[in-house]
């Protein structure tokens, strides 16, 4: 049992650093027993390394690098415990274009083995989207869908490049 | 195996019936602040069973009926159909839930009234089920973020 | 002292009341002690009905409308305590495009007696500035300052409207 | 009156000097995550007079100095200077503050060497003091929106 979650634990590990180093274009990011003496009961912390910067605590680290750090973690829980589909609301609110980008082309690799769905206010996110589903409510209180046309979107992405 | 067809009828804001297709890539859903889109997120995990009205951002199991405005009544019941495409030959899997104001909840797949528990049972094998991190709220990314120590261990014995 | 505190306290409640039905074009909204029997020791709570919906405490809103409501109160105190300056770091990131657009036409109104820094990763949020400051960093890990010209933020907005 | 100018030298990642000027109007700050947006606001805390490290999201006050990397040497002090323009025919303030890996701080105001208390009493009048919300950290807007009825009590005591 505990054995189970160690072996489980360590493909975890091995996926987290991958995925951050990959995330980051560089850097290292570890996920660790806060107290390797004591695996039943320890705590588990992220410490992270952007590129050139010095290695430290997921709290110390800026605002979007602590997103792109526990995106890491959660693109780690996707591959090793894969499911049918993957719902993510919102998770690019601190992330600047770029790491969008970067975020981005990472699902678009994994595309095949997942599907995703994503709630977003990011243009720069809906580059890799095949079909885009608009909500909206009225002064009724009423959800309703709208069509949306993707190249409303997409013709200049935030980052100002034509991605349609 | 992906998630084919979502239909959301009286639940939360979606007074009216929606019927979302999804591809098995990547789909986007986009729209004003308030507007519905977290609701969609809240239906999918009812319809898989949700039990803990916290997990939908409510309070009481009733909360998650279309509570009515001024303009429109509100509903007497909820349903949400989640359509799983089928994989390996294998045909696609209809999953319903329906919840009464009384409290009652009916489940069905492709159509046979099941108890919750065959609910959960259907999804141990296609990976849906607690384990894994296939749902992520708003918010989830800053919740994993301030995690002390204890918290992320809980996260991760059970996401792993 | 006591009340020095609920006079001011008032004018914050009509403050913040006025601004957030200003911000959501319609709806109203409260600042509150939970317990009115116990001014001194009360605590102080929200609750926002935006048009159309039913009055909730704050908790119970959608993400953005959360952040509009925060904000509201935030201009409210800006409002009653007027400074040379104000210093907002991305506090846009969990609004949509037409929200951004009512909040930034409401700094725009106030831009005479008030100066505002804002941080952000939103291209509708610098629609409404007259200087753009852009930071980079190398993987030296140091910060530099780099020109910016507004018009490649501001020909195309998110909202897809040219507002350069 | 407005921030004119605002120069910061060694102070966390701002290891060589740069200097900003605004308008009166409103100016933004843009950038990739991670290149130093923030410490643009600790530095603004940081010549006000800021005691805690806390709030200019440090531990130790040494923290807030450049510390290096593997291809540029730590710095042994920093220095940041803010020019608030003048107002009804005042002259300009001139406010800066030096921080040495002693932890000794060095405070003045136009040239003048002064005290902390000194720079704090210079901004009572402005409205720059503790009072108010001139400054809105990033999670901000969150810790409002999450604050229980003590804690809002508490931030509706400060800022009003
Ligand atoms: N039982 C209910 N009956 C009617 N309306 C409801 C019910 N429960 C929630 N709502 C409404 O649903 C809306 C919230 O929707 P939701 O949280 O999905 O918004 P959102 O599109 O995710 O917005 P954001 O972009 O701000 O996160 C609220 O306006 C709320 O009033
Ligand atoms: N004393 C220091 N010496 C050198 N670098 C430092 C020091 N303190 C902080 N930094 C660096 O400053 C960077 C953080 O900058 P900051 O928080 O301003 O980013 P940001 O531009 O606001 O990013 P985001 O958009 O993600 O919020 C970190 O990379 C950190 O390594
Ligand atoms: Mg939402
Ligand atoms: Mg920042």
């Amino acid at each position: 049992m505990e054995e189970r979650f160690s072996e489980r634990f360590a493909l975890l590990q091995s996926a987290f650093s991958r995925i951050f180093t990959r995330l980051f274009e560089g850097g290292t990011a570890r996920l660790a027993y806060t107290n390797p003496e004591d695996i039943l009961g320890s705590g588990i912390e992220l410490t992270a390394q952007p590129p050139g910067k010095n290695l430290r605590h997921i709290s110390l680290l800026s605002g979007g690098e602590k997103a792109m750090t526990a995106i890491s973690l959660l693109l780690a829980f996707i591959q090793i415990n894969p499911a049918p589909f993957c719902i993510i609301d919102e998770i690019d609110a601190a992330l600047d274009d770029s790491n969008i980008m970067r975020f981005t082309n990472y699902l678009d690799e994994i595309r095949e083995e997942n599907q995703f769905i994503i709630i977003t206010h990011r243009k720069t996110t809906l580059r890799i989207c095949e079909r885009i589903y608009g909500v909206s409510m009225n002064r009724d209180g009423i959800s309703r869908l709208v069509a949306v046309e993707v190249s409303d979107y997409t013709e200049e992405s935030e980052s100002g490049q034509t991605t349609a | 195996m992906y998630l084919k067809k979502l239909g959301i009828n009286g639940f939360k804001s979606f007074a009216s019936p929606v019927q979302l297709e999804f591809t098995p890539g990547i789909s986007a859903i986009v729209g004003p602040n308030g507007s519905g889109k977290s609701n969609i997120t809240d239906a999918i995990r009812f319809v898989l069973g949700e039990q803990s009205t916290k997990s939908m951002r409510s309070h009481r199991m009733d909360d998650i009926i279309f509570s009515g405005t001024d303009k429109v009544r509100q509903k007497g019941a909820c349903e949400v159909t989640l359509v799983l495409s089928g994989e390996d030959g294998e045909s696609e899997r209809v999953i319903s839930r329906k919840l009464f104001r009384t409290g009652e909840s009916q489940y069905r797949i492709n159509g046979r009234t099941v108890r919750l528990r065959d609910i959960q049972e259907s999804f141990r094998d296609t990976g849906l089920g607690k384990n894994g991190y296939s749902m992520v709220s708003q918010g989830g990314i800053e919740s994993i973020v301030s995690a002390g120590p204890a918290e992320l261990r809980a996260i991760v014995e059970e996401a792993a």
